[in-house]
């Protein structure tokens, strides 16, 4: 564990427990993609399989649980508790052309053809694009509100952070893990456009953030 | 590359 790792798994859970938290608290999930939340849901699962088998250490046991148990609170609230909220006209997004590519890459490139190695794999992958749902929702609607935006930043913060706890890996450890320092790459890229607009926009106190 | 450890990572 290293402080690039720890700071950005404690970005990672900020960002969803802001999330949760302004859907609770606003009683309303306007402006949220449920696809996305449906789809981190499913990185989750996929990802923590090991869950029951796997003991790394208790952090790393207890984070797992803490992510699984959230999202799916999250999904909860979008579809279920507050689904009276929940505009799904903005929020359509096409998931299938996310899954497709996703699911045959994870069949094409892995590091082992096992299940567990391959829904392992199809998580990383599926995380790299599981924002984009909301991304499009906001290109759609043309603003987010600045509680969103915090999530975003705090969303896109936890993988660039983990780029250098891959970086400082390398170095310390020599290692180096291709399928998710590629697939994390390529999140924090669909990030930088946002984090310009960001930056720009809501840090200098516009609140809500309206897209050019 | 080295091969990467068991999934040690969130």
């Amino acid at each position: 564990m290293n402080i690039f790792r720890l700071a950005g798994d404690v970005c990672h859970l900020v960002a969803i427990i802001i999330l949760l938290l302004k859907i609770w608290r606003s009683r309303s999930c306007a402006g949220i993609s449920g696809k996305s939340q449906v789809l981190f849901a499913i990185v989750f699962t996929t990802r923590y399989l090991d869950l029951f088998t796997v003991f790394i250490s208790p952090y790393n046991t207890i984070m797992k649980v803490v992510f699984l148990a959230l999202s799916y609170a999250t999904v909860y609230l979008i579809y279920m508790r507050f689904r009276n909220t929940f505009n799904s006209e903005n929020d359509s997004f096409r998931l299938e052309f996310l899954l497709v590519p996703v699911i045959g890459l994870s069949f094409l490139e892995n590091y082992a053809f096992t299940p567990l190695e391959i829904l392992w794999t199809f998580s990383i992958f599926l995380e790299s694009v599981a924002i984009m749902p909301q991304l499009f929702m906001i290109t759609k609607t043309g603003e987010a509100e600045s509680i969103t935006t915090h999530y975003l930043f705090f969303l896109g913060l936890y993988r660039a952070l983990y780029i250098a706890n891959w970086v400082w890996r390398y170095h310390t450890e020599g290692f180096f893990d291709q399928i998710a320092v590629v697939s994390g790459v390529v999140q924090t890229i669909f990030y930088i456009d946002f984090f310009y607009l960001y930056v720009t926009k809501v840090l200098r106190g516009r609140g809500k953030m309206t897209l050019p | 590359f080295p091969l990467r450890t068991p999934k040690d990572e969130l």
